[in-house]
């Protein structure tokens, strides 16, 4: 699964996510990323999400709108997408990483995975990780 | 406003193998992203865009690279959503689309609908001229072995547990 989220300058936030599902799964079977609010959200009065992982844990959660309401509610966005992501592993015992922007710039890459490969950039500074913690 | 962009490549168990070209890909997604904003370009343009960019890199499971089904067969899902107006577009199960993200950002603009799968998706990407490929060009050389080798490797468990022998 690959996936973006943008501010522009404009103040406009925008998401997509793309994937190729899992191997040998059932023919049919559709995960998270194409679905709204569980693959991806934007919202330009919060911010946006895409996200990545365990296909059917993220949907039971709808993990990419949980991200955006707990901005909305006032978490900073690296809390929100860690307290959505240790939501949906608590609850429904799912592992997967997420990445999100504010409508204000602030963003984060987070994952509860052994790696998730991430780039970041704004003001020409590209920021980026893969192992836990970089 | 100052313009940002993130982009990521998957969230799973990243072997050793990959993990150079899969930062090295993400790198050169959001900078494509990025000097698309810089020059112009709207968030949902950027989004697009460097999703495109890490859909035509093998590495990655989107697009070109893609793994298969238990029958063998590509089946790829992408969304694009706008935070202007909540718009969002979707395609699910669709195979010979080298960039269903792209797909996904016509659902939105150009039908009434969120989403379409399966052949109405190829349907609606025939009748507006959309890129098709043989999804044979999409799966790598390594996928087809994987896929093989996984295969096996479901029969012998199955054939485990159906005979004498079977066991956790």
């Amino acid at each position: 699964t690959v996936g973006a989220v943008a501010l522009d300058c404009s103040g406009n936030v925008a998401c997509a996510t793309s994937t190729g599902g899992i191997r040998n799964k059932m023919v049919g079977r559709v995960g998270d990323s194409p679905v709204i609010g569980s693959g991806g959200y934007a919202d330009n009065l919060s911010g946006a999400a895409s996200c990545t992982g365990h296909g059917e844990s993220i949907l039971r959660v709808t993990l990419a709108r949980l991200i955006l309401f707990h901005m909305e509610q006032g978490k900073g966005t690296a809390e929100a997408v860690n307290v959505s992501l240790t939501y949906m592993g608590e609850r429904v015992r799912g592992g997967g990483g997420a990445i999100a922007v504010s409508r204000t710039g602030d963003w984060a890459a987070r994952f509860t995975t052994e790696r998730m490969a991430w780039a970041a950039l704004e003001e020409e500074r590209l920021t980026y990780g893969l192992n836990p913690g970089e | 406003m100052s313009a940002v962009i993130v982009v990521h490549g998957g969230a799973w168990a990243i072997p050793d193998d990959l993990a150079q070209a899969s930062v090295a890909g993400v790198k050169a997604a959001a900078r494509r992203g990025f000097l698309a904003m810089k020059t112009g370009a709207s968030a949902l343009e950027a989004v697009e865009l460097a999703v495109r960019t890490m859909e035509d890199d093998p590495v990655f499971d989107a697009g070109h690279g893609a793994v298969l089904n238990a029958d063998g067969e590509v089946e790829l899902d992408a969304i694009i959503m706008d935070g202007r107006t909540l718009a969002a577009g979707a395609v699910s199960c669709v195979r010979n689309i080298p960039n269903p993200v792209s797909l996904a950002r016509a659902v939105m603009e150009k039908t009434d609908h969120v989403m379409l799968t399966d052949r109405g998706a190829n349907r609606f990407a025939q009748s507006i001229g959309i890129q098709e490929v043989s999804p044979e060009s999409l799966v790598t050389e390594q996928e087809r072995r994987e896929w093989e080798k996984n295969r096996k490797y479901s029969s012998g468990v199955k054939d485990l547990f159906n005979s004498q022998w079977g066991h956790d």
